[in-house]
């Protein structure tokens, strides 16, 4: 599925040069369930933002399923993000606009999905992360746990085959964070491919395999499950 | 310090009410030591920002430090809350186009604090949470969890007696997180009142007393360490 090799990306700041992927090698196979872990800083979004398709690096390759990521056009891109991927944003990144319930419906606009159907799947995704009756809320008028479900909600809701994670729980209640926990499983059971950034120790464990990342180099890669 | 009675805040939403606030009794002694905590959605930032004088009640009352806060004026409502405390909010609230250290700035000098002094405050917080390398970084340019520190340095800063602290390291690593809860710790020893919304087992162990909410209600209210 993803395949990277010596990725770099580094920002310059003025004399100082900020090397946030310092040759990052990466090989993720359909349907493994995968923990991205290390130090604040170190370099996990802007990993899983190159795996998203959502920035480009400054040198190394990306193939996603045998394609060259750096041969593609916008339209392409927008394609892949769209229809391939989930993405939970670290940030949330809800429109302010939008009650709860269209933004969740917005990816799936891009899918073709009629109204009907739409409205049908967010509805559902909102029930199942417990937010069944905070639909028509703006994100103003939702607590911040209530945006990160919210947010959470959005990226499953058109059960895509790959789902990118950038910390889903961290502003969660234990219990809460469990029921996110128990749904992830659910979705990697069906065979769909799960990419986890997370400080939780208790979701890090559910995964298969644990990648850990420190001053933009991955130290360690190791199966931890079976 | 805090003397809260029957407090309550509701949302009308068309025709449903949301019940942030149910009724909350809340006492407060200066220099405690309290973590507030309860599901996601159930009243917790909403019952801090009344805490901040940053919102106000549909009914109830609030004695901060002896005073009637709905008797105060806009200005006095100010002086409060830059001069008495410090608050870390769940969401951050960066401002997007100053820099982390320009950020951590900003309530000092509404304090009056010369520019040199200024400067020197916010370098000196900005280092304690491990940023000195990022003092010239916007927000857009900084990972979740510097984000997240930089809105811990900016309470920090002004050393006010009174600290707020929302979800302070939901977007730290444990390590990090250690780091913040260790300079929480000195703080209390310093004399500082310290109240903490967190998720974190570890950061509510440290409080000496715990407060449990669940649907705009206070549920628990016990001494949990000495
Ligand atoms: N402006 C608003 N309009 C309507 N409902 C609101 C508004 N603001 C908050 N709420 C609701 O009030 C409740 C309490 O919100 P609050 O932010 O205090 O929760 P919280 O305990 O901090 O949750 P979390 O742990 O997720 O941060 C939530 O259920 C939320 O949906
Ligand atoms: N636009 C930018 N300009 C300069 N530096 C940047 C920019 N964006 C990110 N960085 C730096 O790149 C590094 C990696 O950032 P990244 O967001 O990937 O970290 P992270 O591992 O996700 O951290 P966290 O756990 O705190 O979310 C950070 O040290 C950050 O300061
Ligand atoms: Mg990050
Ligand atoms: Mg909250």
């Amino acid at each position: 599925l993803v395949d990277i090799n010596n990725m770099k990306k580094t920002y310059v700041m003025g004399s100082n040069m900020v090397r946030a992927l310092d040759g990052v090698d990466l090989n993720i196979k359909h349907g493994e369930y995968i923990s991205i872990v290390g130090p604040s800083g170190s370099g996990k979004s802007t990993l899983m933002n190159m795996i998203g398709c959502l920035d480009a690096p400054d040198s190394g390759s990306y193939m996603l399923d045998g394609v060259d990521v750096s041969d593609m056009n916008d339209k392409e891109l927008a394609e892949i993000r769209s229809e391939k991927i989930g993405f939970v944003f670290q940030g949330f990144n809800l429109l302010p606009r939008l009650t709860a319930l269209e933004n969740v419906e917005l990816p799936l606009i891009y899918r073709g999905y009629s109204h009907k159907k739409r409205r049908e799947m967010a509805l559902e995704a909102l029930d199942r992360v417990g937010l069944g009756d905070r639909v028509h809320h703006k994100p103003t008028e939702l607590s911040g746990g209530q945006m990160q479900r919210v947010a959470v909600a959005r990226a499953l809701a058109g059960n895509p085959p790959v789902l990118l994670a950038d910390e889903p729980t961290g502003n969660l209640d234990t219990n809460t964070g469990k029921e996110i926990l128990a749904m992830l499983e659910k979705i990697h059971d069906q065979g769909n491919t799960i990419i986890l950034i997370t400080h939780d120790k208790e979701l890090a464990g559910q995964a298969k395999r644990r990648i850990e990342i420190r001053d933009g180099r991955i130290i360690h890669d190791e199966e931890v499950r079976k």
